[in-house]
């Protein structure tokens, strides 16, 4: 039984909203040809379900709460959405139109928590 | 599409999904678009060439500011503290080269001038210029006699004496008028000046701020810069043409063309979209 809760527990939190790992390779998409520097960056997403009820570490906000109570009782509402919370920028060192060199700061391009909002 | 910042297999596989018909797809995708290049602040999908040239600045500076975080990165040695106090102010740093085929070049005895334009209209309007810096490339004199001196280990051992003193004066003009008469000398304001000591070779870094900021708001028309090289007391002949040469200003006075991309005088401004924080913003996070 405790074997079952257990894996019960584990997916069920693999299951929730969290961040997860998503390396965003600019070779990928052919961009390595303007952009010098960084190769790629760690941008991740946020997945999952929120379910009810809505645990702290969800970081949900009061509405987010209130709409998932009201879809445990009425699921034509949707449950709250996983979505990022806080976000970073990053900068990126490439050529544009005209050849220029340009350093820039680029702003809510990083995941840096994920919550249901 | 091809010419798109989104790639021909993303399109073609959202075209292919049989949501929308092909006309709405590609709208979708054009809209799309845009707000990509929007978010870049591109017209077009950049296209460099091999000869494109990432000066070496640029890239420190892009590493100083990655390694922002890690406190036992030292400052690169070719960024002074005016760079990174402006930096830390802007979101948006640009280099620029000078347009080579409008450089004036002048030289005469003691005294060389070179005047410079750097096209600055890829700026968009809705940026601040914060700060900007000119700067130029100096190469050791050689056979310049080291005599140590009394200043930090650093001077001492790079310190020398030739017969002007080891030191050179280079004055950055803003140039702002026509000269009066065909062979007279454009109307220049004095931006800033360096005694310089010519047995070292490094970047020299001028500051330029107050005529870049007025050129990129309108205030006033870009006519370029003038540099100015005084070299007191220059020796003729071989050794004086030595000397006048020190100063990497030109692509004539630079004896290796293969090093010149690099060492070519660079404009780099420091401006602020009002979007989002300074490239060089301490994020106790990073």
């Amino acid at each position: 039984a405790a074997g079952h809760r257990k894996q019960r527990k584990k997916h069920q939190h693999k299951a929730n909203c969290r961040r997860h790992a998503l390396y965003v390779d600019f070779s990928d998409v052919g961009w390595n040809e303007w952009i010098v520097a960084p190769p790629g960056y760690h941008a991740f997403y946020c997945h999952g379900e929120c379910p009810f009820p809505l645990a702290d570490h969800l970081n949900s906000t009061n509405h987010a709460i209130v709409q998932t109570l009201v879809n445990s009782v009425n699921s034509n509402i949707p449950r709250a959405c996983c979505v990022p919370t806080e976000l970073s920028p990053i900068s990126l060192l490439y050529l544009d139109e005209y050849e220029k060199v340009i350093l820039k700061n680029y702003q809510d391009m990083v995941v840096e928590g994920c919550g249901c909002r | 599409g091809a010419a798109g910042l989104i790639p021909e297999v993303g399109r073609r596989k959202y075209s292919e999904s049989g949501k929308q018909s092909p006309e709405q797809s590609e709208n979708f995708l054009n809209e799309f678009e845009l707000r990509l290049l929007n978010m870049f602040g591109l017209k077009r999908r950049p296209n460099p060439s091999r000869q494109a040239v990432v000066p070496q600045y640029m890239v420190d500076l892009y590493r100083m500011h990655s390694l922002n975080g890690d406190h036992s990165t030292k400052r690169p040695r070719s960024m002074g503290r005016h760079a990174e106090r402006a930096a830390s102010k802007a979101n948006t740093i640009r280099s620029f080269h000078h347009e080579e085929s409008m450089e004036a070049l002048a030289s005469l005895k003691g005294r060389t001038t070179q005047q410079f334009f750097f096209n600055l209209t890829s700026i968009p309007g809705e940026e601040l210029i914060t700060s900007a810096e000119l700067r130029v490339y100096r190469d050791q004199v050689l056979g310049a006699t080291a005599a140590p001196t009394s200043n930090t280990s650093q001077n001492s051992s790079n310190s020398s004496r030739t017969s002007s003193g080891g030191f050179h004066r280079i004055n950055v003009y803003e140039v702002f008028g026509a000269p009066a008469s065909p062979s007279g000398e454009p109307l220049t304001r004095l931006l800033d000046t360096r005694l310089v000591q010519d047995s070292l070779s490094r970047w020299e870094s001028f500051d330029v701020s107050p005529a870049v900021s007025q050129w990129t708001s309108g205030g006033r028309h870009n006519h370029g810069f003038l540099v100015e090289m005084l070299h007191p007391d220059t020796l003729e002949g071989e050794e004086g043409q030595r000397q006048r040469r020190h100063v990497r200003v030109s692509r004539s006075l630079h004896g290796d063309q293969d090093s010149w991309p690099q060492a070519r005088p660079l404009l780099v401004t420091y401006g602020h979209d009002r979007q989002g924080n300074a490239v060089l913003h301490r994020d106790k996070r990073q």
